[in-house]
C-alpha cells in the first residue's frame, strides 16, 4: 500500500492511498484503502490521514475517521489521537500497520506498530525526511 | 497560515534493516526521496494538496518496489487486483475504486470518481469502464507483476496465509539465509 497526505499554501489538505492488497487475499476481496474514513480520509476542520496494514481491522475501526472524530470530538492534538488509534485500538484488535498524517496546522504523525514502515514527510523549503523503520 | 507539508508512506510489515542490503535499501530511498521532493516542489510552486497527493501516489505506483500499481501483490488466483481512494478535504469530496485489475494508475481512475461521477465508490468492471469512458486507457494485468511478488505469493500458499507488504524479503536478500 502507498499514500500522500498534504498541506497546501492555501490550508487545504488532501489524502490518498493506493494499494494491491494483501498476498494471496481472495480475489474480490476489498480493503481498507478504497473505503472513506477507513484507510483514507481528509477534512480541513482537522486532519488528513492515508492508512496502511491489516485492512480488514482498519475496516472494522474506522481508523482513518477515527483520528479525525477524536480530534473533532475529544479534542485530542494529533500526535495523542494517532497513538490512541495506532498504539492502543488497533493492536487491541489484533491489527497490524500505521498510518501517514497531517492536521490542519500542519503537524505530521508517522505512527505505526508493525515492524517496519517506509515513509517519508518534507515541509516547503526543508530539507526532506525520508526513513525506512 | 501553516507551512505546506507532504507526507508519503511506502507500505508496513515486518520490514527489517538486516534483511535489506545497502544497495536494496538505498533503492527504496532514492525513490521514497524523489517522490517526496516532486511533491515538495509542487507544494512550493503553490499546487494543491488535491494535486500533490494525486502526483505522489500516481508516482509510488509507478514504482516496482511497492504494493501498488505496478509491484502490486498477487491475489490467490494469481492476478492483481487493485484499489485506491483520495479525498479533499474542502469540500469533503472522495472518489474511490476497488477490484480493478487493468487500469495502469487507480489513483487516476479514483480521482475521476471524485471529480466526474455522481458516485463515491466503483468497483470492478464498472470501475474500468467509467475510466476507459473518461479517457483512461487500459493495460495487461501482467503489466502489474514482478518475480519478487510471484515468489511472495508461492510463499504465502505455502503457509497457507496472507501477507502484508513487505512480509517477505526481496529476492536476492533470501538466499544469504545460512
Amino acid at each position: 500500500t502507498v499514500g500522500a497526505v498534504a498541506l497546501d499554501s492555501m490550508g487545504n489538505l488532501a489524502a490518498a492511498t493506493s494499494t494491491g492488497g494483501m498476498t494471496n487475499k481472495l480475489p474480490g476481496r476489498v480493503g481498507d484503502t478504497p473505503i472513506v474514513g477507513a484507510g483514507c480520509y481528509a477534512n480541513n476542520a482537522s486532519v488528513a490521514v492515508s492508512c496502511t496494514g491489516t485492512g480488514e481491522v482498519f475496516m472494522r475501526m474506522l481508523a482513518a475517521y477515527d483520528i479525525s472524530a477524536l480530534m473533532e470530538y475529544a479534542g485530542l492534538s494529533l500526535q495523542d489521537a494517532c497513538e490512541r488509534v495506532i498504539l492502543e485500538k488497533l493492536p487491541a484488535l489484533g491489527g497490524s500497520g500505521g498510518l501517514i498524517a497531517i492536521d490542519r496546522e500542519g503537524n505530521v504523525a508517522l505512527p505505526f506498530n508493525s515492524e517496519g514502515m517506509y515513509r517519508a514527510f518534507a515541509f516547503a523549503g526543508d530539507a526532506p525526511n525520508v526513513g525506512i523503520y | 497560515m501553516s507551512k505546506a507539508v507532504i507526507a508519503i508512506h511506502g507500505g508496513a510489515g515486518a520490514i527489517s534493516r538486516g534483511q535489506l542490503s545497502p544497495e536494496r535499501e538505498q533503492q527504496y530511498v532514492a525513490a521514497l526521496s524523489a517522490i517526496v521532493e516532486k511533491g515538495q516542489q509542487m507544494l512550493e510552486a503553490d499546487a494543491s494538496a488535491l494535486d500533490v497527493v494525486t502526483e505522489a501516489v500516481r508516482l509510488l505506483e509507478e514504482c516496482p518496489l511497492f504494493n501498488a500499481g505496478i509491484g502490486s501483490v498477487f491475489t490467490a488466483d494469481e492476478r492483481h487486483e487493485m484499489d485506491a481512494c483520495i479525498m479533499d478535504g474542502n469540500l469533503l469530496q472522495a472518489g474511490a475504486v476497488a477490484g480493478v485489475r487493468h487500469l495502469r494508475n487507480p489513483v487516476l481512475a479514483a480521482r475521476l470518481v471524485l471529480e466526474r461521477s455522481a458516485h463515491v465508490l466503483l468497483i470492478g468492471d464498472g470501475a474500468e469502464q467509467f475510466a476507459v469512458s473518461q479517457g483512461m486507457a487500459q493495460v495487461e494485468n501482467s503489466l502489474f507483476s514482478t518475480p519478487e511478488r510471484h515468489e511472495q505469493l508461492l510463499q504465502a500458499r505455502e503457509a497457507g496465509d496472507t501477507r502484508l507488504d513487505h512480509d517477505a524479503p526481496p529476492l536476492d536478500e533470501r538466499s544469504k539465509m545460512g
